[in-house]
Protein backbone atom coordinates (compact mmCIF):
# COMPACT_ATOMS: atom_id res chain seq x y z
CA UNK A 1 0.00 0.00 0.00
CA UNK A 2 2.89 2.37 0.65
CA UNK A 3 3.73 2.54 -3.06
CA UNK A 4 0.13 3.30 -3.98
CA UNK A 5 -0.29 5.99 -1.37
CA UNK A 6 2.80 7.88 -2.42
CA UNK A 7 1.22 8.84 -5.78
CA UNK A 8 0.92 12.61 -6.07
CA UNK A 9 -2.51 12.88 -7.65
CA UNK A 10 -2.36 16.66 -7.96
CA UNK A 11 0.82 16.45 -10.03
CA UNK A 12 -0.56 13.60 -12.13
CA UNK A 13 -4.05 14.84 -12.93
CA UNK A 14 -4.13 18.64 -12.72
CA UNK A 15 -3.14 20.31 -16.00
CA UNK A 16 -0.59 23.13 -16.08
CA UNK A 17 -2.09 24.99 -19.03
CA UNK A 18 -4.98 24.75 -21.44
CA UNK A 19 -7.07 26.26 -24.23
CA UNK A 20 -10.49 27.59 -23.33
CA UNK A 21 -13.69 28.32 -25.27
CA UNK A 22 -14.35 31.80 -26.58
CA UNK A 23 -16.89 33.96 -24.79
CA UNK A 24 -16.70 32.55 -21.29
CA UNK A 25 -15.22 34.10 -18.15
CA UNK A 26 -14.87 32.65 -14.68
CA UNK A 27 -14.37 34.26 -11.29
CA UNK A 28 -13.93 32.86 -7.81
CA UNK A 29 -13.40 33.97 -4.24
CA UNK A 30 -13.35 32.82 -0.63
CA UNK A 31 -16.68 33.98 0.74
CA UNK A 32 -16.11 32.58 4.20
CA UNK A 33 -18.51 29.63 4.04
CA UNK A 34 -15.55 27.26 4.23
CA UNK A 35 -14.07 27.63 7.68
CA UNK A 36 -10.50 27.17 6.42
CA UNK A 37 -10.62 30.27 4.21
CA UNK A 38 -10.28 28.35 0.94
CA UNK A 39 -12.01 29.36 -2.30
CA UNK A 40 -15.69 28.44 -1.98
CA UNK A 41 -17.59 30.49 -4.55
CA UNK A 42 -17.29 30.41 -8.32
CA UNK A 43 -19.21 32.05 -11.13
CA UNK A 44 -19.01 31.27 -14.83
CA UNK A 45 -20.57 33.74 -17.23
CA UNK A 46 -21.16 33.83 -20.95
CA UNK A 47 -19.96 37.04 -22.58
CA UNK A 48 -20.80 36.11 -26.16
CA UNK A 49 -23.68 38.14 -27.54
CA UNK A 50 -23.69 36.99 -31.17
CA UNK A 51 -26.52 34.54 -30.41
CA UNK A 52 -28.40 33.19 -27.38
CA UNK A 53 -26.67 30.44 -25.44
CA UNK A 54 -28.22 26.99 -25.17
CA UNK A 55 -28.12 25.08 -21.90
CA UNK A 56 -29.01 21.60 -20.69
CA UNK A 57 -28.52 19.72 -17.46
CA UNK A 58 -28.97 16.33 -15.88
CA UNK A 59 -29.90 16.05 -12.22
CA UNK A 60 -29.84 13.51 -9.43
CA UNK A 61 -32.68 11.00 -9.32
CA UNK A 62 -32.51 10.99 -5.52
CA UNK A 63 -36.09 11.56 -4.27
CA UNK A 64 -34.85 14.29 -1.92
CA UNK A 65 -33.61 16.91 -4.35
CA UNK A 66 -31.64 19.83 -2.97
CA UNK A 67 -32.93 23.37 -3.48
CA UNK A 68 -30.45 24.28 -6.26
CA UNK A 69 -31.53 21.17 -8.19
CA UNK A 70 -35.21 22.11 -7.92
CA UNK A 71 -34.54 25.73 -8.91
CA UNK A 72 -32.17 24.95 -11.80
CA UNK A 73 -34.56 22.38 -13.23
CA UNK A 74 -37.42 24.87 -13.11
CA UNK A 75 -35.41 27.63 -14.79
CA UNK A 76 -34.27 25.34 -17.60
CA UNK A 77 -37.85 24.23 -18.20
CA UNK A 78 -39.19 27.79 -18.09
CA UNK A 79 -36.50 29.05 -20.47
CA UNK A 80 -36.70 25.97 -22.70
CA UNK A 81 -32.92 25.61 -22.48
CA UNK A 82 -32.02 28.98 -23.97
CA UNK A 83 -30.67 32.25 -22.60
CA UNK A 84 -28.76 30.78 -19.67
CA UNK A 85 -25.71 32.98 -19.21
CA UNK A 86 -24.25 32.12 -15.82
CA UNK A 87 -23.79 29.41 -13.22
CA UNK A 88 -23.11 30.30 -9.58
CA UNK A 89 -21.61 27.51 -7.48
CA UNK A 90 -20.88 27.53 -3.78
CA UNK A 91 -19.10 24.84 -1.80
CA UNK A 92 -19.21 24.14 1.91
CA UNK A 93 -23.01 24.08 2.22
CA UNK A 94 -25.25 21.93 0.03
CA UNK A 95 -28.48 23.86 0.66
CA UNK A 96 -30.12 20.45 0.83
CA UNK A 97 -33.04 19.34 3.01
CA UNK A 98 -33.64 23.02 3.77
CA UNK A 99 -37.26 23.20 2.59
CA UNK A 100 -38.89 26.38 1.35
CA UNK A 101 -36.27 28.66 2.86
CA UNK A 102 -33.62 26.77 0.90
CA UNK A 103 -35.50 27.41 -2.34
CA UNK A 104 -35.80 31.11 -1.45
CA UNK A 105 -32.10 31.30 -0.57
CA UNK A 106 -31.12 29.77 -3.91
CA UNK A 107 -33.40 32.24 -5.72
CA UNK A 108 -31.87 35.17 -3.83
CA UNK A 109 -28.41 34.22 -5.05
CA UNK A 110 -29.40 33.83 -8.68
CA UNK A 111 -31.34 37.11 -8.60
CA UNK A 112 -28.23 38.76 -7.24
CA UNK A 113 -26.10 37.40 -10.09
CA UNK A 114 -28.80 38.23 -12.65
CA UNK A 115 -28.92 41.83 -11.42
CA UNK A 116 -25.16 42.10 -11.83
CA UNK A 117 -25.48 40.72 -15.37
CA UNK A 118 -28.45 42.95 -16.17
CA UNK A 119 -30.64 39.97 -17.04
CA UNK A 120 -33.34 37.90 -15.40
CA UNK A 121 -33.72 34.15 -15.01
CA UNK A 122 -30.43 33.53 -16.77
CA UNK A 123 -28.42 32.03 -13.91
CA UNK A 124 -28.37 28.46 -12.59
CA UNK A 125 -27.37 27.74 -8.97
CA UNK A 126 -25.36 24.76 -7.74
CA UNK A 127 -24.32 23.95 -4.18
CA UNK A 128 -22.23 21.27 -2.54
CA UNK A 129 -21.19 20.55 1.01
CA UNK A 130 -22.92 19.72 4.24
CA UNK A 131 -26.57 18.60 4.05
CA UNK A 132 -29.19 20.06 6.39
CA UNK A 133 -27.66 23.48 7.00
CA UNK A 134 -29.09 26.75 5.77
CA UNK A 135 -27.15 28.56 3.06
CA UNK A 136 -24.99 31.47 4.26
CA UNK A 137 -26.71 33.93 1.93
CA UNK A 138 -25.06 37.04 3.38
CA UNK A 139 -21.54 35.68 3.00
CA UNK A 140 -22.18 34.37 -0.50
CA UNK A 141 -23.87 37.62 -1.59
CA UNK A 142 -20.84 39.59 -0.43
CA UNK A 143 -18.69 37.14 -2.38
CA UNK A 144 -20.78 37.73 -5.51
CA UNK A 145 -20.32 41.50 -5.05
CA UNK A 146 -16.60 41.03 -4.64
CA UNK A 147 -16.29 38.99 -7.85
CA UNK A 148 -18.31 41.47 -9.93
CA UNK A 149 -17.31 44.77 -8.32
CA UNK A 150 -13.61 43.96 -8.35
CA UNK A 151 -13.90 42.32 -11.77
CA UNK A 152 -12.32 39.08 -10.62
CA UNK A 153 -13.38 37.43 -13.87
CA UNK A 154 -10.80 36.06 -16.23
CA UNK A 155 -10.44 33.63 -19.10
CA UNK A 156 -6.84 32.58 -18.46
CA UNK A 157 -5.68 29.21 -17.15
CA UNK A 158 -5.31 30.37 -13.53
CA UNK A 159 -8.87 31.72 -13.46
CA UNK A 160 -10.22 28.38 -14.69
CA UNK A 161 -8.09 26.44 -12.23
CA UNK A 162 -9.26 28.66 -9.35
CA UNK A 163 -12.84 28.10 -10.48
CA UNK A 164 -12.24 24.34 -10.30
CA UNK A 165 -10.75 24.73 -6.81
CA UNK A 166 -13.65 26.85 -5.60
CA UNK A 167 -16.20 24.08 -6.06
CA UNK A 168 -14.16 21.39 -4.27
CA UNK A 169 -15.15 19.96 -0.91
CA UNK A 170 -13.11 16.95 0.24
CA UNK A 171 -11.56 16.56 -3.20
CA UNK A 172 -7.81 15.98 -3.11
CA UNK A 173 -7.31 17.77 -6.44
CA UNK A 174 -9.34 20.09 -8.71
CA UNK A 175 -10.77 18.50 -11.84
CA UNK A 176 -10.31 20.54 -15.00
CA UNK A 177 -10.27 19.13 -18.54
CA UNK A 178 -10.07 21.11 -21.73
CA UNK A 179 -9.69 20.05 -25.38
CA UNK A 180 -9.93 21.60 -28.82
CA UNK A 181 -11.55 19.76 -31.74
CA UNK A 182 -12.00 20.36 -35.47
CA UNK A 183 -15.25 20.15 -37.39
CA UNK A 184 -15.29 18.70 -40.93
CA UNK A 185 -15.52 22.28 -42.30
CA UNK A 186 -12.23 23.14 -40.58
CA UNK A 187 -13.73 25.28 -37.83
CA UNK A 188 -12.24 24.60 -34.41
CA UNK A 189 -14.23 24.43 -31.22
CA UNK A 190 -13.34 23.91 -27.59
CA UNK A 191 -14.78 21.90 -24.73
CA UNK A 192 -13.85 22.80 -21.16
CA UNK A 193 -15.17 20.87 -18.20
CA UNK A 194 -14.91 21.26 -14.47
CA UNK A 195 -16.15 18.74 -11.93
CA UNK A 196 -15.98 18.10 -8.24
CA UNK A 197 -16.65 14.95 -6.35
CA UNK A 198 -14.77 12.56 -4.20
CA UNK A 199 -17.27 10.83 -1.92
CA UNK A 200 -21.03 10.16 -2.09
CA UNK A 201 -20.38 9.18 -5.67
CA UNK A 202 -22.62 6.80 -7.56
CA UNK A 203 -24.67 9.18 -9.65
CA UNK A 204 -27.70 8.25 -11.68
CA UNK A 205 -28.72 11.51 -13.32
CA UNK A 206 -31.51 12.18 -15.75
CA UNK B 1 -21.77 15.07 -4.39
CA UNK B 2 -20.95 15.21 -8.07
CA UNK B 3 -21.14 18.68 -9.56
CA UNK B 4 -19.83 19.74 -12.91
CA UNK B 5 -20.28 21.69 -16.04
CA UNK B 6 -19.08 21.49 -19.59
CA UNK B 7 -18.96 24.62 -21.74
CA UNK B 8 -18.34 24.98 -25.43
CA UNK B 9 -18.20 27.79 -27.96
CA UNK B 10 -20.07 25.74 -30.57
CA UNK B 11 -23.59 26.80 -31.52
CA UNK B 12 -25.87 23.87 -30.62
CA UNK B 13 -29.66 23.86 -30.65
CA UNK B 14 -31.01 23.39 -27.12
CA UNK B 15 -32.85 20.14 -27.93
CA UNK B 16 -29.70 18.70 -29.53
CA UNK B 17 -27.61 19.83 -26.56
CA UNK B 18 -30.00 18.03 -24.23
CA UNK B 19 -29.72 14.76 -26.15
CA UNK B 20 -25.92 15.08 -26.45
CA UNK B 21 -25.56 15.63 -22.71
CA UNK B 22 -27.90 12.76 -21.85
CA UNK B 23 -26.06 10.40 -24.21
CA UNK B 24 -22.70 11.44 -22.76
CA UNK B 25 -23.84 11.23 -19.13
CA UNK B 26 -25.25 7.72 -19.56
CA UNK B 27 -21.82 6.58 -20.75
CA UNK B 28 -19.68 8.56 -18.31
CA UNK B 29 -20.92 10.15 -15.08
CA UNK B 30 -23.66 7.54 -14.68
CA UNK B 31 -21.00 4.81 -14.93
CA UNK B 32 -18.82 5.71 -11.97
CA UNK B 33 -18.85 4.63 -8.36
CA UNK B 34 -16.70 5.59 -5.42
CA UNK B 35 -18.90 4.45 -2.55
CA UNK B 36 -22.33 3.60 -3.98
CA UNK B 37 -24.04 6.64 -2.46
CA UNK B 38 -26.21 9.03 -4.50
CA UNK B 39 -26.27 12.69 -3.50
CA UNK B 40 -29.24 15.03 -3.29
CA UNK B 41 -27.30 17.58 -5.38
CA UNK B 42 -25.70 15.69 -8.30
CA UNK B 43 -25.81 17.97 -11.33
CA UNK B 44 -23.99 18.21 -14.65
CA UNK B 45 -24.78 21.26 -16.77
CA UNK B 46 -23.68 22.10 -20.28
CA UNK B 47 -23.74 25.50 -21.97
CA UNK B 48 -23.08 26.15 -25.65
CA UNK B 49 -22.67 29.87 -26.34
CA UNK B 50 -22.23 29.80 -30.10
CA UNK B 51 -19.15 32.04 -30.21
CA UNK B 52 -17.74 29.97 -33.08
CA UNK B 53 -19.08 31.31 -36.36
CA UNK B 54 -20.54 28.17 -37.88
CA UNK B 55 -23.98 26.80 -38.59
CA UNK B 56 -25.99 25.80 -35.52
CA UNK B 57 -25.81 22.06 -34.86
CA UNK B 58 -29.08 20.21 -34.48
CA UNK B 59 -30.05 16.53 -34.46
CA UNK B 60 -30.01 16.39 -38.27
CA UNK B 61 -26.61 18.04 -38.79
CA UNK B 62 -23.86 15.90 -40.25
CA UNK B 63 -21.60 17.00 -37.37
CA UNK B 64 -24.11 15.90 -34.72
CA UNK B 65 -22.78 12.36 -34.17
CA UNK B 66 -19.17 13.55 -34.22
CA UNK B 67 -19.84 16.19 -31.57
CA UNK B 68 -21.89 13.72 -29.51
CA UNK B 69 -19.00 11.24 -29.52
CA UNK B 70 -16.45 13.93 -28.68
CA UNK B 71 -18.55 15.21 -25.79
CA UNK B 72 -19.00 11.62 -24.56
CA UNK B 73 -15.26 10.89 -24.58
CA UNK B 74 -14.64 14.24 -22.94
CA UNK B 75 -17.22 13.53 -20.23
CA UNK B 76 -15.60 10.14 -19.61
CA UNK B 77 -12.25 11.87 -18.97
CA UNK B 78 -13.88 14.21 -16.47
CA UNK B 79 -15.86 11.43 -14.77
CA UNK B 80 -12.77 9.24 -14.47
CA UNK B 81 -10.95 12.03 -12.61
CA UNK B 82 -13.65 11.86 -9.92
CA UNK B 83 -12.97 8.14 -9.47
CA UNK B 84 -9.21 8.71 -9.46
CA UNK B 85 -9.73 11.09 -6.54
CA UNK B 86 -11.98 8.72 -4.62
CA UNK B 87 -11.25 10.10 -1.15
CA UNK B 88 -8.08 8.20 -0.39
CA UNK B 89 -8.42 5.55 -3.06
CA UNK B 90 -5.26 3.87 -4.31
CA UNK B 91 -6.64 2.03 -7.34
CA UNK B 92 -8.50 3.04 -10.49
CA UNK B 93 -10.45 0.04 -11.72
CA UNK B 94 -12.27 -0.43 -15.00
CA UNK B 95 -15.03 -3.03 -14.74
CA UNK B 96 -15.81 -4.30 -18.23
CA UNK B 97 -18.74 -6.66 -18.74
CA UNK B 98 -18.75 -8.15 -22.23
CA UNK B 99 -20.86 -10.47 -24.36
CA UNK B 100 -24.05 -9.86 -22.45
CA UNK B 101 -27.47 -10.55 -23.89
CA UNK B 102 -28.45 -6.92 -23.26
CA UNK B 103 -26.63 -3.65 -22.60
CA UNK B 104 -28.83 -3.02 -19.55
CA UNK B 105 -27.84 -6.33 -17.94
CA UNK B 106 -24.15 -5.65 -18.63
CA UNK B 107 -24.46 -2.24 -16.97
CA UNK B 108 -26.34 -3.58 -13.94
CA UNK B 109 -23.70 -6.28 -13.41
CA UNK B 110 -20.83 -3.80 -13.85
CA UNK B 111 -22.48 -1.49 -11.32
CA UNK B 112 -23.04 -4.32 -8.85
CA UNK B 113 -19.35 -5.27 -8.92
CA UNK B 114 -18.30 -1.59 -8.75
CA UNK B 115 -20.44 -0.95 -5.67
CA UNK B 116 -19.44 -4.05 -3.72
CA UNK B 117 -17.66 -2.96 -0.55
CA UNK B 118 -16.00 -6.34 -0.23
CA UNK B 119 -14.69 -6.26 -3.81
CA UNK B 120 -13.38 -2.76 -3.12
CA UNK B 121 -11.67 -3.71 0.14
CA UNK B 122 -10.13 -6.76 -1.57
CA UNK B 123 -8.75 -4.44 -4.24
CA UNK B 124 -7.27 -2.24 -1.52
CA UNK B 125 -5.73 -5.29 0.12
CA UNK B 126 -4.49 -6.56 -3.27
CA UNK B 127 -6.35 -9.84 -2.77
CA UNK B 128 -7.39 -11.68 -5.96
CA UNK B 129 -10.76 -12.48 -4.42
CA UNK B 130 -12.74 -13.76 -7.42
CA UNK B 131 -15.42 -15.16 -5.09
CA UNK B 132 -16.53 -11.67 -4.14
CA UNK B 133 -16.76 -10.67 -7.81
CA UNK B 134 -18.91 -13.72 -8.62
CA UNK B 135 -21.04 -12.99 -5.56
CA UNK B 136 -21.68 -9.40 -6.74
CA UNK B 137 -22.64 -10.70 -10.20
CA UNK B 138 -25.02 -13.18 -8.59
CA UNK B 139 -26.97 -10.60 -6.58
CA UNK B 140 -27.05 -7.97 -9.37
CA UNK B 141 -30.60 -6.64 -9.65
CA UNK B 142 -31.39 -8.09 -13.07
CA UNK B 143 -34.98 -8.39 -14.28
CA UNK B 144 -34.28 -11.99 -15.26
CA UNK B 145 -31.35 -14.39 -15.61
CA UNK B 146 -31.21 -14.60 -19.41
CA UNK B 147 -27.80 -12.89 -19.55
CA UNK B 148 -26.33 -15.25 -16.96
CA UNK B 149 -25.19 -18.79 -17.67
CA UNK B 150 -23.00 -20.34 -14.99
CA UNK B 151 -21.30 -22.59 -17.57
CA UNK B 152 -20.24 -19.68 -19.80
CA UNK B 153 -19.04 -17.00 -17.41
CA UNK B 154 -15.38 -15.93 -17.45
CA UNK B 155 -13.74 -13.55 -14.96
CA UNK B 156 -10.22 -12.14 -15.27
CA UNK B 157 -7.95 -9.43 -13.98
CA UNK B 158 -6.30 -7.47 -16.79
CA UNK B 159 -2.96 -5.70 -16.39
CA UNK B 160 -2.89 -2.21 -17.90
CA UNK B 161 0.86 -1.54 -17.84
CA UNK B 162 1.75 -3.61 -20.89
CA UNK B 163 3.27 -6.45 -18.85
CA UNK B 164 2.67 -10.08 -19.82
CA UNK B 165 0.67 -12.17 -19.41
CA UNK B 166 -1.83 -9.39 -19.66
CA UNK B 167 -4.77 -11.50 -18.53
CA UNK B 168 -5.01 -13.49 -15.29
CA UNK B 169 -7.93 -15.87 -15.58
CA UNK B 170 -9.86 -16.34 -12.34
CA UNK B 171 -12.94 -18.18 -13.61
CA UNK B 172 -13.05 -20.01 -16.96
CA UNK B 173 -16.41 -21.15 -18.33
CA UNK B 174 -17.80 -21.13 -14.82
CA UNK B 175 -14.90 -23.09 -13.34
CA UNK B 176 -12.79 -21.32 -10.68
CA UNK B 177 -9.05 -21.51 -11.39
CA UNK B 178 -7.84 -22.87 -8.08
CA UNK B 179 -4.18 -22.88 -9.18
CA UNK B 180 -4.02 -19.12 -9.65
CA UNK B 181 -0.53 -17.68 -10.16
CA UNK B 182 -0.52 -15.71 -6.91
CA UNK B 183 2.73 -13.95 -7.76
CA UNK B 184 1.26 -12.62 -11.01
CA UNK B 185 -1.97 -11.76 -9.18
CA UNK B 186 0.04 -9.68 -6.73
CA UNK B 187 1.84 -7.89 -9.57
CA UNK B 188 -1.43 -6.96 -11.29
CA UNK B 189 -3.19 -5.95 -8.08
CA UNK B 190 -0.22 -3.81 -7.13
CA UNK B 191 -0.86 -1.60 -10.17
CA UNK B 192 -2.65 1.71 -9.66
CA UNK B 193 -4.75 1.05 -12.77
CA UNK B 194 -6.26 -2.34 -13.51
CA UNK B 195 -9.28 -3.93 -15.14
CA UNK B 196 -11.79 -6.55 -14.06
CA UNK B 197 -13.11 -8.34 -17.11
CA UNK B 198 -16.36 -10.32 -17.02
CA UNK B 199 -17.34 -12.24 -20.15
CA UNK B 200 -20.92 -13.49 -19.83
CA UNK B 201 -20.86 -15.40 -23.13
CA UNK B 202 -24.58 -15.00 -23.68
CA UNK B 203 -24.72 -12.17 -26.23
CA UNK B 204 -22.78 -9.32 -27.83
CA UNK B 205 -23.50 -6.25 -25.68
CA UNK B 206 -20.98 -4.67 -23.32
CA UNK B 207 -20.82 -1.98 -20.65
CA UNK B 208 -18.11 -0.36 -18.57
CA UNK B 209 -18.05 1.11 -15.09
CA UNK B 210 -15.18 2.87 -13.38
CA UNK B 211 -14.62 2.33 -9.69
CA UNK B 212 -11.91 2.46 -7.06
CA UNK B 213 -10.86 0.72 -3.88
CA UNK B 214 -11.98 1.74 -0.41
CA UNK B 215 -9.15 2.65 1.92
CA UNK B 216 -8.72 3.51 5.59
CA UNK B 217 -8.44 7.12 4.44
CA UNK B 218 -12.05 7.05 3.18
CA UNK B 219 -13.29 6.33 6.70
CA UNK B 220 -11.04 9.00 8.17
CA UNK B 221 -12.31 11.67 5.74
CA UNK B 222 -15.97 10.78 6.11
CA UNK B 223 -16.07 10.02 9.80
CA UNK B 224 -16.29 13.69 10.79
CA UNK B 225 -17.41 15.51 7.64
CA UNK B 226 -20.26 17.44 9.23
CA UNK B 227 -18.52 18.47 12.45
Amino acid sequence: QQASKSVDKYALYVPKNGVFPRGFQVGSTASGVKKNGNLDLGIIRNTNTSRPAAAAAVFTTNKFKAAPVVVSKQILEDKNGTGINAIVINSGCANSVTGEVGIEDAKKLISHVDSKLGTSMSTLPMSTGVIGQRLHVNKISKGIDEIFDNNKFGSDFQSWLDMAKSICTTDTFPKLVTSRFSLPNGEKYTLTGIAKGAGMICPNMA
Amino acid sequence: TLLGFIVTDLPIKSSALKSILTHATNRSFNCISVDGDMSTNDTICMIANGAVETKEIDETSQEYVQVQNQVTEFAQQLAQLVVRDGEGSTKFVTVKVQNSLTFEDAKIIAESISNSLLVKTALYGQDANWGRILCAIGYAKLDNLKSLNVDKINVSFIATDGSEPKELKLVVNGVPQLEIDEARASEILNLNDLEISVDLGTGTEEAQFWTCDISHEYVTINGDYRT
